[in-house]
């Protein structure tokens, strides 16, 4: 079938990757039972492409799942979350089908050009989040004391906060360090 | 507040407060979450007056000890107070409260999380009402054992024997192997004084495959291992180094016959077995886990694009015009690239594990009823799913340390620490790639069943017999 450059025919090429692999798996071993290899031999020449299938199919089933339930989701929503909410959807799902190229071009009938489309989508995406990023994870709402990170505080203040964690460092409670006369001291005095 | 963050929240076109309370589920939830962080944080519980990473492995496990016990103190005033249910302690002890009270792990998780669920699976009702009390009041302290050192994700392998005896009515355990000790589970090397054990049962000179046995294996005063029993721990890991992960060896230890859980199956005073209506059934326990592996990924990767995120809006790194101030990090696209997908994830996974979740209680609703038709189709679904978000989680963690440069490679900064849980959960609860192999078994058949047109296919696989199988074919 035409590739359909929209995010409903890109979940739709997922789901045709994971048949397609699957048939290939099952080809593949009828193929090696037919060459006189046993099935369960089979199975395992065939178990790099059958693991490859199998997150194929799972990735189609969450970014089916992501997309149907986000639409549910974001019926009760602001239009303004739910603008960025729906742009989130999108990075998610062109994000993958450009990470799965390889796959989609194997199966569908994926062109240059709805690459190129994809691409350009992908960035001009990455811009318009740019806006709400902080908003975005300021959301997951997690305190300071759960992320526990002298870089993620919400207050920012993540060059003080490394330096407070430093001097808790046991190093920093003297400023010479006892092995300094036990070893430094000799090395440098040529009494080690 | 730094001034570029603030900017950034100035700027934001959304009511960051909406969506808290959409990714909670409502506002009453948010009040609730915020209510319960508040009243954990507030007990002090996680403070450290010398930062763990500073201690020595065994000192690590010692605090570990102090603070799971102060807090499950506080869980049981919450008990009695609020007459809180098992979602209470999933909410303190799981996710992100949890790792964030006890860092780098928890000795006395798998007492809540795999101990009191598995008698709750799988003991009978009089077995269920001898042990659950004690276990919540945590009168005992118990864990979970069925890897061993030869043997992890393939069940059917474990070397630990049961043999029952009708003279004594009882089961002899024994690990006949180095390979056939048990090896991994938390708690077990000095934490646990009771323990449920998978191990292969015999009974009339027969086999019947892997059954579960609570066995004690410390004095409940001394807490000396009982005799036949070699315990201890196995050493310092890559990450979660409190959770005094152990191993555990059996020499001739004798149990009574009703320690056997025997919801499913069954031994008769005069060995005589009864086999479980289905061997699927014991899947219950270890499928409830892999749903909240799910869950728990997701708030991994939230705190670590949170802690990432924030950063590179602070930070400000090399001209991109020679006429302008060096930009935050943030504005160059490539940083984005590391970071929106993550915070991307964070829902998408949510919202797969919720679904993931009614679908479990829906089949599990039907196994109830003897209804087995979508057990492999969840479990399937539930393998792959694991595999899927546990491997994405891990990725997505160590993009945002990357993102976060040599800051990012600091222990303060929290990324490597959370690193070291998220890439253990690629391999605990099943490998990964046995996972995914195991999903592939399910898909195949599906694959045949398409193909002759045999009955419907189940609703997660039915595009294999809608959807032509691309131009390959």
């Amino acid at each position: 079938p035409p590739w359909d450059n929209t995010i409903e025919g890109i979940i739709e090429g997922f789901h045709v990757v994971a048949a397609g692999k699957i048939g290939v798996c099952v080809n593949q071993i009828e193929k090696r039972q037919k060459a006189g290899l046993c099935y369960e031999d089979a199975w395992n020449m065939t178990s790099v492409q059958l693991a490859s299938a199998s997150e194929a199919h799972c990735r189609a089933i969450i970014l089916a799942t992501y997309f149907k339930e986000t639409q549910i989701r974001v019926d009760s929503a602001s239009p303004a979350l739910k603008q960025v909410l729906l742009q989130l959807v999108d990075l998610y799902v062109v994000y993958w089908a450009l990470a799965r190229l390889g796959d989609l071009l194997r199966f569908t009938s994926i062109s240059e050009r709805d690459v190129e489309q994809l691409q350009s989508w992908y960035e001009d995406l990455l811009n318009k989040l740019r806006v709400n990023a902080v908003g975005l994870v300021d959301g997951f709402d997690i305190r300071d004391e759960i992320l526990n990170s002298a870089l993620g505080a919400f207050d920012g203040r993540a060059y003080e906060r490394l330096m407070e964690e430093a001097m808790k460092s046991p190093l920093n409670a003297e400023p010479v360090n006892k092995s300094f006369h036990d070893y430094l001291k000799p090395l440098m005095q040529g009494k080690l | 507040v730094n001034g570029d963050l603030q900017r950034e929240r100035d700027n934001c076109t959304f009511s960051v407060t909406e969506l808290t309370n959409l990714i909670d589920g409502d506002a009453q939830k948010t009040e609730e979450r915020k209510q319960r962080e508040e009243m954990v944080l507030k007990e002090g519980i996680h403070l450290e007056p010398v930062p763990a990473v500073y201690l020595s492995h065994k000192e690590k496990y010692e605090l570990a000890v102090k603070k799971s016990c102060a807090l499950f103190k506080m869980i049981k005033r919450l008990q009695e107070e609020e007459n809180a249910g098992m979602e209470n302690y999933m909410a303190v002890l799981g996710g992100s409260l949890g790792s964030a009270i006890l860092g780098d792990g928890n000795p006395i998780t798998l007492h809540y999380v795999m101990f009191i669920p598995t008698i709750m699976g799988q003991g009978t009702v009089e077995q269920q009402a001898y042990w659950i009390g004690r276990a919540f009041n945590l009168n005992i302290i118990g864990t979970y054992a069925q890897t061993e050192l030869g043997h992890g994700t393939f069940i059917r392998g474990l070397e630990t024997t049961a043999t029952y005896d009708p003279s004594t009515k009882e089961f002899v355990l024994n690990s006949p192997t180095l390979t056939s000790y048990k090896w991994w589970p938390g708690g077990l090397a000095h934490t646990a004084n009771y323990c449920i054990v998978m191990a292969q049962l015999y009974t009339q000179g027969k086999c019947h495959g892997i059954h579960p046995f609570i066995v004690q294996l410390r004095d409940e005063e001394s807490h000396m291992p009982l005799r036949g029993i070699k315990v201890g721990e196995i050493g310092a890991k890559l990450g979660m180094n409190g959770t005094n992960n152990g191993f555990l060896g059996f020499e001739n230890v004798r149990i009574p016959r009703d320690h056997m859980l025997m919801k499913n199956s069954k031994v008769l005073e005069d060995g005589t077995y009864v086999n479980a209506p289905n061997s699927k059934l014991t899947y219950g326990t270890m499928m409830f886990v892999r749903v909240m592996i799910v869950n728990d990924m997701c708030n991994y990767i939230a705190k670590a694009v949170t802690i990432a995120t924030r950063y590179s809006a602070i930070r400000r790194q090399s001209k991109m015009k020679p006429d302008e101030p060096e930009p935050q990090i943030i504005d160059f696209l490539t940083q984005r690239h590391k970071l929106f997908i993550g915070i991307a994830s964070v829902h998408a996974f949510k919202l797969s594990s919720e679904w993931i979740w009614n679908m479990y209680n829906n089949v599990t609703a039907e196994l109830e009823s003897g209804d087995l038709e979508r057990l492999p189709e969840l479990h399937a679904l539930s393998c792959c799913l694991k595999a899927v978000s546990t491997a994405d989680a891990a990725e997505c963690v160590e993009r945002c340390r990357l993102a976060c440069g040599g800051h990012g490679y600091m222990l303060s900064s929290n990324l490597p620490l959370m690193y070291g849980l998220v890439t253990a959960a690629c391999t605990y609860e099943g490998e990964n790639t046995v996972m995914l192999l195991q999903t592939a078994r399910y898909l195949v058949k599906s694959w045949h069943q398409a193909r002759q047109d045999s009955g419907t296919l189940t609703p997660t696989v039915s595009y294999i017999g809608r959807v032509a199988s691309g131009r390959r074919m």
